[in-house]
């Protein structure tokens, strides 16, 4: 504010002491980041930890608060600013500019050069016919092979998360070997229970009888794999082996952030947030690919179903209500995909 | 953003001359591009 003693220009006091709080959180939040990373490197694996700032992160709107980045970020830029916005993001967030298969200036917003494609040849398909390819470009948290019964993926040390959750209690998760091996000396086939009309293609994947009509096939394992896509990183997802799709399930839910942070704090994270889940079938028996959105990444688009439309306001949000279901032509196959196909998108809000 | 992939593959063979496991070709940590190998 100006004044008459020749003060031009005054700070108050409780600004000044909001920005060195920020700051004070802030150097508290590197230092935080410096010691998990040094702990990893001892090959320390990080803890599940509650803490009250995970539970504040409830309370909060974060779906309206998702939907409002994905209008900010909507926002159409001059031509002339666009390089700057981009080569801004891409210093931040470490994108690779040059794989972009547009000129910078043809993006009109930040959420249309979000999900932009590469060019030609930037993402050569292994061609190994027996291999499955990775979906999207990201890190590798976990992946394995599902041995329990009622399989459960780790979400960090000390709290997992179970398969059936994520993809759905009606899914066709199919058993485990290790439930196959029970099955076969002995055990009550609960397939064939009252699930038995509801799933045709569940009984041929996980059924023993089946399976010993040819004795030479090798029995099935059931694996997974989580990758983390960070925000710097190319968002479509692409089929990862040729499968037919069979049915997709849309859980409307919480947005919770997806880093690192939250994996650690937030209890059942990926079966909280909101996604869509693809079923299918491939050469060696079942697949599913669940997409799950964050609080910036609140939104994912389908090209096999572009009507499909996720993020929507809603005046009550239900967690415990059944995710909305579509079978991809119940008396055919489904939707085929060819390995290396895109799927879908991940959108900004 | 995250994905998940949950699928059925080989464990075992009968056949022990054509050996069919599914094996990953990746570590924990790793960064990947969408295209490469995450098992064969």
């Amino acid at each position: 504010r100006g004044s008459s003693q020749g003060n031009s220009f005054f700070v108050p006091g409780a600004t000044v002491g909001t920005v060195l709080m920020l700051g004070a959180l802030h150097a508290r939040r590197l230092y935080d980041d410096k010691k998990i990373e040094e702990a990893r490197e001892k090959g320390i694996e990080l803890e599940f930890h509650p803490d009250v700032k995970a539970t504040f992160l409830s309370f909060l709107p974060l779906r309206t608060i998702s939907r409002f980045w994905g209008f900010l970020t909507s926002v159409e830029y001059p031509i002339w600013l666009r390089p700057h916005v981009y080569n801004a993001w891409a210093r931040a967030f470490h994108s690779n500019l040059e794989e972009a298969a547009l000129p910078l200036e043809e993006y009109a917003s930040l959420r249309h050069f979000f999900v932009r494609t590469l060019k030609e040849g930037c993402r050569p398909i292994d061609s190994d016919p027996c291999c499955l390819i990775s979906p999207v470009d990201g890190t590798v948290l976990r992946f394995g092979e599902l041995k329990e019964a009622g399989a459960m993926i780790e979400q960090v040390k000390g709290f997992s998360y179970s398969v059936s959750s994520l993809l759905g209690a009606k899914s066709f998760l199919p058993m485990t070997a290790c439930e196959n091996i029970q099955q076969e000396s002995g055990g009550e086939d609960k397939s064939m229970g009252d699930e038995t009309q509801k799933s045709w293609w569940r009984v041929s994947l996980a059924s023993p009888k089946v399976r010993a009509i040819s004795p030479e096939s090798p029995m099935k394992g059931l694996f997974y794999c989580v990758i983390y896509l960070k925000p710097g990183d190319y968002h479509r997802i692409h089929s990862p082996v040729d499968w037919n799709v069979l049915v997709r399930r849309h859980f409307s839910g919480r947005l919770y952030p997806l880093n690192e942070r939250a994996m650690r704090t937030i209890r059942n994270l990926y079966v909280e947030n909101e996604r869509v889940v693809l079923e299918g079938q491939w050469q060696e028996g079942y697949m599913a690919m669940a997409a799950i959105g964050a609080t910036n990444i609140g939104s994912i688009e389908l090209f096999v179903e572009p009507t499909l439309h996720t993020n929507r306001p809603r005046k009550k949000l239900l967690h415990s209500e059944p995710p909305e279901e579509r079978v991809y032509e119940p008396e055919g196959n489904g939707i085929m995909l060819k390995k290396g196909d895109e799927v879908g998108a991940f959108n900004m809000g | 953003s995250t994905v998940v992939l949950v699928f059925q593959a080989p464990v075992s063979s009968a056949n022990e001359r054509m050996p069919s496991d599914f094996k990953f070709c990746i570590e924990r940590g790793d960064r990947i591009r969408m295209g490469e190998a995450l098992g064969r």
